[in-house]
C-alpha cells in the first residue's frame, strides 16, 4: 500500500518496525482469492531462508509452477471441494484455475497490504502514487485460496485453516465471512474454526463485514476473534463537478482517460433515462447519448454505472449517494469520465436539473491530494457495526483500520473495475472495504508477534485495543460517515489502530482458551454444544470447572455493558498484565462516565512489582438518574505517567 | 429422487478421541461413519479435519445428516454455508 503506512505513522527509524524486524519469519496465512505471485510486491529480495519451522508448501500447477513461490510466498494451495460440491464440478480450467492463482484480484490486494514488500513508484495510472509496502515488509505469506467465482464455503475455509494451523502460520489473516448478521457461534465455522487456531496460539484478524451503517451488522465477533472495522486515511482524489450555473461540488475519481469536452455538457438524470441506478441495457440512448448522466448509488456496482453510460453513448457519469451511504466517497477506476458526489452534494444536483430549463455540467480530475481532507480517519458508512448481535456484553468490532481507497497488488486476469468491457490490466488498484483494513491489521499483528514471541493471542489483541486512538488529525472525534455524526464504540470499537503506541501498552488483558471455554458457558451453551469447539467430549462439570459470572466479565480489554429497568447496576471484573519496561508501576484509574451512568473502579491504583504480574479490579455501572433508553459512552483509563491503557465502555438500555 | 432430499454438503463435528482403536486413521472411521447411513444416495467425503475443528465435511441428504446425530461420536451436524468477500 502507499501512504497507509505513514497514515500510521510507521517509520523506518524508530517505533514497531524496527523493533519487530519488519516481522521477519513471521508467517501470515492469507485465506482469500489467492495470490498473483508475479507482482513485485511478492519478491523475496532480501529476505533470509524459509524459517525451518514451516511445514507448509506451494502445490504446482499448470499455472502456478514451482517458481511462483519463494522466500515470501512460501505457501501456497487451493480448496474447492466444497465449493465443486455446491456448483458442480469445474470442467473449464481456463476460466477458473484449480491452483492458488487468484484471477479475481482480492487476494492479491489483501496479501501485499499485509506483507507486500518495498515497491517504488507504485500507482493506479498515476494516482495515490509513492513507495508500496505492506505492513510486514519481511513477514511470510502462505497462500490458501478458499474464494472462487460463485462464493467461499465454510467446508473449504475449515480445511484451509486446518492446514493453516498445521502449516505453522502465526497470523490467519480472513477477509471473508458472513453478510449482514452473524450466524451464533456453534453455527458459524469461521468462529469454530478460530477457535481451534487459537488452541495452536494462531490469531485470527478478520473483517467486520460491509454492512453498515446499519447497527448489529458486525460478523465475525467471536471474542478470540481480533474483529477490524474500516475508516478513511488523509488522501483523497477529488474529481469535482461544475454546474451551468458555476457552483462547484466536490467529489472523488480515480479516471484516468480521455478528458471531457473543454465545455459543459447536457447533464440529465438516470431516472428520468429510463434507470436511476443506471443498469446496463436500461438507459434509453435518444436521452443519454452526448450527455452527463446522474446515476443514483445502489443496485448494481458502482464502475458498472458508468459502463452503462458509455454503451448509451452517454459521455460522462456523475455516481450520485443516497441516504444510505451519506457522505461516503470511494474512489472508483471509470471506464469514462465519472465521479461520486455525497448525499448533499447529490440532492443539490438533482434539484439543478429539476429546475433548470438546460441542465450543463463538466468534470474536474484533480489528481491525487495528501493531507488537506477535512478530517481523518473517520468510519467509512459500509463498515459492519455493533452492537454484539450475539453477546452484547462483548464490544464489536475491536478497532478500525484503513479500508477505504486502499492501493496495493492485483490480479493480471481481471480488469481493476472487473467489467468485461474494461481491457485494462493494472499491477495496482485502489479499493475499499473491511476485507481492505483487515489486513493492515494482520500485518500489524504479525509485526507485534515478532516483537513479543511469548504473548499470547489475547495479549497482541489487548495491546492494540487499549492503544487505539479516538481523535481524528484536527483533534476531534472519529466522524461516522454513515450518520455525519461523532462515531461510537459500537462504530469503531475503541478506535483506531496506533501501531506504535501497541509496541508498548503498559498493560494487557490476557486469556486463554480455558476462558474461552468458560465465556461458552456463560452465555449458556452445553457441554455438547462447547465440545463442539474444544473437539473432545466435555463432562457435565466443563462450566464448574470454567466459570464466569456473565460473558461480561470475560477479560476483554473493552467494556460493553447493558442496564435496564431490571438491572440497574452491573459489576464487571478485570485482570491486568504488567508488560511494561519497568517491573515497579503504579497506575492510576481516570473514569470518563457517559451522562446517566455512574461507574466506580476499585481498587482505583494498581501497584506492580514484577514484570508480568497481574492485578485485579472491578468495575461497578450504576444507572444515574434519568437514563432510561438509548446508547452512552465513555472510557476507562489506566495511567503509570508514561503508559496510557484505555478501554472504551458502550453502555446500552435494553 | 426426492428433490427435497438431493445432497448437500454438511460439517460433521466429531468427537475425535473416541475413535475405535479397529480403524487405523481418522479418516477410515470417519469414511465408515457415512458408509454405514442409509443410501437412498451415495455419500462422499470431502475433507477431514484435524486442527481447527475435528471432524469432516461430507456431500449427505438431509435424512442422512439427521440419522448422524444419533451417532454417540458426533458432536453436531451444520449445512456448509457460502460466505462471501468483505
Amino acid at each position: 500500500t502507499t501512504h497507509t503506512p505513514n497514515f500510521l505513522g510507521l517509520a523506518d527509524s524508530f517505533g514497531l518496525w524496527p523493533n519487530s524486524d519488519y516481522a521477519d519469519d513471521v508467517v501470515i496465512g492469507v485465506l482469500d482469492t489467492g495470490i498473483w505471485p508475479e507482482r513485485p510486491s511478492f519478491s523475496d529480495s532480501g529476505i533470509g531462508p524459509i524459517p525451518t519451522r514451516w511445514k507448509g508448501t506451494c502445490v504446482t500447477t499448470a499455472d502456478f509452477p514451482s517458481s511462483a513461490c519463494n522466500r515470501k510466498i512460501i505457501g501456497a494451495r487451493a480448496y474447492f471441494n466444497g465449493y465443486e460440491s455446491h456448483i458442480g464440478r469445474l470442467m473449464d480450467e481456463t476460466a477458473e484455475a484449480k491452483s492458488p492463482r487468484d484471477t479475481e484480484g482480492h487476494g492479491t490486494h489483501t496479501a501485499s497490504t499485509a506483507a507486500g514488500a518495498v515497491v517504488a513508484n507504485a500507482s493506479f495510472f498515476s494516482y495515490a502514487q509513492g513507495e508500496a509496502r505492506g505492513m510486514a515488509t519481511k513477514a511470510r505469506i502462505a497462500v490458501y485460496k478458499i474464494c472462487w467465482s460463485s462464493g467461499c464455503f465454510d467446508s473449504d475455509i475449515l480445511a484451509a485453516m486446518d492446514q493453516a494451523i498445521a502449516d505453522g502460520v502465526d497470523i490467519i489473516s480472513l477477509s471473508v465471512g458472513a453478510g449482514g448478521r452473524a450466524p451464533p457461534y456453534d453455527r458459524d465455522s469461521i468462529a469454530i474454526g478460530a477457535f481451534g487456531a487459537a488452541q495452536h496460539g494462531v490469531l485470527v484478524s478478520a473483517s467486520a463485514g460491509n454492512s453498515g451503517p446499519n447497527p448489529f451488522t458486525a460478523t465475525n465477533i467471536a471474542p478470540w476473534i481480533l474483529t477490524v472495522g474500516a475508516s478513511t486515511i488523509d488522501r483523497e482524489f477529488p474529481a469535482d463537478v461544475v454546474l451551468g450555473d458555476n457552483r462547484v461540488i466536490s467529489g472523488v475519481s480515480l479516471y484516468s482517460g480521455e478528458p471531457l469536452v473543454d465545455y459543459k455538457l447536457p447533464l440529465v438524470h438516470g431516472g428520468d433515462c429510463g434507470s436511476r441506478y443506471c443498469y446496463e441495457g436500461a438507459l434509453q440512448p435518444s436521452k443519454v447519448q452526448g450527455k452527463i448522466v446522474v446515476c443514483d448509488r445502489g443496485g448494481n456496482a458502482r464502475v458498472a454505472k458508468g459502463g452503462a453510460v458509455k454503451l448509451a453513448g452517454g459521455l460522462g457519469m456523475i455516481l450520485a449517494n443516497t441516504e444510505e451511504s451519506g457522505e461516503e466517497l470511494l474512489a472508483d477506476g471509470h471506464l469514462i469520465p465519472a465521479t461520486e458526489v455525497g448525499e448533499i452534494a447529490a440532492n443539490q444536483i438533482r434539484e439543478y436539473i429539476r429546475l433548470s430549463q438546460y441542465p450543463t455540467a463538466t468534470i474536474v480530475f484533480r489528481g491525487t491530494v495528501i493531507g488537506s481532507s477535512p478530517s481523518s480517519p473517520r468510519v467509512a458508512a459500509f463498515s459492519s457495526r455493533g452492537p454484539n448481535s450475539l453477546t452484547p456484553e462483548i464490544l464489536k468490532p475491536d478497532v478500525i483500520a484503513p479500508g477505504v481507497n486502499i492501493l496495493a497488488g492485483w490480479t493480471g486476469a481481471t480488469a481493476p473495475t472487473d467489467l468485461d468491457i474494461d481491457p485494462r490490466r493494472v499491477e495496482f488498484n485502489i479499493i475499499s472495504g473491511t476485507s481492505m483494513s483487515c489486513p493492515h491489521v494482520s500485518g500489524i499483528a504479525a509485526l507485534l508477534r515478532k516483537a513479543y514471541p511469548n504473548w499470547s493471542i489475547a495479549a497482541i489483541k489487548s495491546a492494540l485495543i487499549t492503544t487505539a486512538y479516538t481523535l481524528d488529525n484536527a483533534g476531534k472525534k472519529i466522524n461516522d460517515l454513515g450518520t455525519g455524526e461523532e462515531s461510537t464504540p459500537f462504530v469503531h470499537g475503541a478506535g483506531h489502530v496506533d501501531p506504535n503506541r501497541a509496541l508498548n501498552p503498559g498493560l494487557v488483558y490476557d486469556l486463554n482458551v480455558n476462558d474461552y471455554v468458560a465465556f461458552l458457558c456463560s452465555i449458556g451453551y452445553s457441554p455438547r454444544q462447547i465440545a463442539v469447539f474444544v473437539g473432545k467430549p466435555t463432562g457435565s462439570d466443563i462450566c464448574t470447572r470454567n466459570s464466569l459470572a456473565s460473558p461480561g466479565d470475560l477479560n476483554y480489554p473493552s467494556f460493553s455493558v447493558v442496564l435496564s429497568s431490571d438491572q440497574g447496576l452491573v459489576k464487571y471484573k478485570r485482570i491486568a498484565t504488567n508488560v511494561g519496561a519497568d517491573a515497579d508501576a503504579v497506575y492510576e484509574v481516570t473514569v470518563n462516565a457517559p451522562a446517566g451512568v455512574e461507574i466506580s473502579v476499585e481498587p482505583r491504583k494498581l501497584v506492580f512489582s514484577a514484570e508480568n504480574q497481574t492485578q485485579s479490579y472491578e468495575v461497578t455501572f450504576k444507572r444515574g438518574v434519568g437514563y432510561d433508553s438509548g446508547e452512552r459512552y465513555g472510557s476507562i483509563e489506566w495511567t503509570d505517567g508514561r503508559h496510557l491503557v484505555r478501554s472504551p465502555v458502550a453502555v446500552r438500555w435494553s | 429422487p426426492d428433490l427435497s432430499d438431493r445432497p448437500k454438503t454438511f460439517i460433521v463435528h466429531v468427537s475425535k478421541s473416541q475413535k475405535p482403536s479397529l480403524f487405523s486413521s481418522h479418516r477410515s472411521w470417519y469414511t465408515s461413519i457415512i458408509q454405514n447411513l442409509p443410501s437412498p444416495h451415495p455419500t462422499k467425503l470431502l475433507y477431514t479435519y484435524d486442527r481447527s475443528v475435528h471432524g469432516f465435511s461430507a456431500t449427505l441428504t438431509s435424512s442422512q445428516a439427521t440419522q448422524l446425530l444419533s451417532h454417540p461420536s458426533v458432536l453436531s451436524v451444520t449445512p456448509d454455508q457460502p460466505r462471501q468477500l468483505h
